[in-house]
């Protein structure tokens, strides 16, 4: 039966909810195992953080959506969670495999890593409620015609609302991809397109970490030879 | 999602990337 872009949103949302049934809004055994492997214990920062960023997403939600869409918003963000916490699993047990360590304390304590890996979560969440974003015209808004509210909650809204910088954001996003294989094809189309616009645009704002990024490297010298030119 | 262009090395992962290796 050919779907039609709202059957098809329908699907992706049901599947999303399948993928996740599983899946807590707390962390796992396997997580809490993580956590008391760490030289400082991650487990109360990771959770204030995410019931803080869940207040300021919540009320986010309700201000651009409506006051009455206040449990709509929590919903969103509870899935959000719920991957956020099945992601990093999987994301640090390969870590585990590839470096043989099961040590994450610098990694489980750097609130960047956590609000980009939360904000990716979310934002797979809204875009997959927003429908199929690319296929309306445009990243997540169709040019000129009355968009519901709902199409404006997409990228890059989630970084306005968690206050991160875009290049944080995008660190995160092909380990995301790659530790989430059951992610739909749509969804990872619309993460390389937030890459895209983060690479082209939101990571050459002022103040952004990749200046950071670029002086450092200047500073330590040459490093790498540049590839030799192909004969 | 083999359509999608990895681009990390294989010594490259989040780890690195935050600045937590």
């Amino acid at each position: 039966v050919p779907q039609t872009p709202i059957r098809a949103a329908m699907n992706s949302i049901q599947q999303l909810r399948v993928d996740l049934t599983s899946a807590s809004d707390q962390p796992s055994s396997n997580l809490l195992v993580y956590y008391k492997n760490c030289t400082v214990d991650p487990s109360e920062e990771i959770r204030k953080r995410v019931e803080e960023l869940g207040q300021v997403f919540v009320e986010r939600f309700a201000q651009a959506v409506g006051q009455h869409c206040e449990g709509l918003g929590r919903k969103r963000f509870n899935l959000g969670a719920q991957l956020y916490y099945k992601v990093m699993e999987s994301m640090l047990k390969s870590e585990e495999k590839r470096l043989s360590v099961q040590n994450f304390s610098k990694l489980l304590n750097n609130a960047a890593f956590h609000t980009s890996l939360l904000a990716c979560a979310l934002e797979v969440v809204m875009a997959t409620y927003v429908g199929n974003s690319l296929k309306s015209g445009g990243f997540g808004r169709s040019s000129g015609s009355s968009d519901s509210v709902e199409t404006d909650l997409c990228f890059p809204w989630i970084l306005d609302v968690f206050q991160l910088p875009a290049f944080d954001f995008y660190k995160v996003i092909e380990s995301f991809i790659k530790a989430e294989p059951t992610l739909k094809h749509d969804m990872m189309k619309h993460l390389e397109q937030c890459e895209h616009v983060i690479m082209e645009s939101l990571a050459w704002k002022t103040d952004s970490p990749l200046f950071d990024l670029l002086k450092q490297s200047r500073e330590e010298g040459p490093g790498e030879q540049a590839e030799p030119p192909a004969t | 999602n083999q359509d999608y262009h990895f681009g990390l090395e294989d010594h490259e992962g989040v780890s690195e990337l935050f600045d937590c290796d």
